[in-house]
């Protein structure tokens, strides 16, 4: 049943997918929907930019996890040291 | 929506990145 | 009974190709009537930008979580150790009674941010 269970959703999506670009299909014509396609484009191009600065913040963030692991290994050589003396 | 969604997770990562640093400054004071 | 399984089983792939032409033509269709310009783009290429935007937000979302767990690990363990070992050498202290001069300002302060 599973099986058949993925073959309805996944023949279901195409269908979905296809009733999304048959509403879509006059939509060029009309201007006032235009001017609608036209401000979807613009956010696009923001949203794409504020992940390419939220990527760089997670890259940075991965560089200071580096930084938080070469701590901590250098204080548990410190531990050890100290155990040593003990 | 989305773009908000964004935004606030850019913040959240950048505060966490500096209390991050503030934490790794405390860190290696205290190992002195 | 094998024969009308492999019967459905033809017919469903035959269902599924016929919907990818459908999607096809009706995209070569919004595509030919509405071309992509400098300024504007046709609703087709929008929806597909979109759910690109999406999956990639989903990306950055679940390797954000994974670096900020990661991080917080980190810091406790960062944290345990050197409790662990100011203990310890509290406890040297003790047992050498060597005289340590008190802890700097900025020495007190930093050990208050750790705790």
């Amino acid at each position: 049943t599973s099986e058949l269970e993925q073959l309805y959703s996944h023949v279901n999506e195409k269908i979905g997918n296809i009733k999304k670009t048959l509403s879509l299909r006059n939509l060029g014509q009309d201007p006032t929907l235009k001017t609608v396609l036209n401000k979807i484009g613009d956010e696009i191009i923001i949203v794409n930019e504020l992940l390419n600065k939220f990527e760089l913040e997670i890259r940075y963030q991965e560089q200071i996890s580096s930084s938080l692991k070469e701590l901590s290994d250098l204080l548990e050589e410190d531990y050890k040291d100290v155990e040593h003396l003990n | 929506a989305l773009k908000d969604d964004v935004n606030i997770l850019h913040d959240k990562a950048r505060l966490e990145s500096q209390e991050s640093i503030g934490f790794i400054k405390a860190t290696k004071e205290s190992m002195k | 009974m094998e024969a009308e399984v492999d019967k459905l089983e033809l017919m469903f792939q035959k269902a599924d190709s016929d919907l990818d032409y459908i999607q096809y033509r009706l995209e070569y269709e919004i595509k030919t009537n509405h071309p992509d310009s400098a300024g504007e783009k046709n609703p087709v290429t929008l929806l597909k930008e979109l759910s690109a935007i999406k999956s990639r937000y989903q990306t950055l979302c679940d390797h954000y979580k994974r670096v900020a767990t990661e991080q917080k690990e980190i810091k406790t363990r960062i944290s345990t150790t050197l409790n662990k070992t100011m203990t310890r050498i509290q406890e040297l202290q003790k047992l050498t009674d060597v005289e340590l001069l008190p802890p700097t300002e900025e020495e007190k302060t930093a050990t208050e941010q750790l705790k």
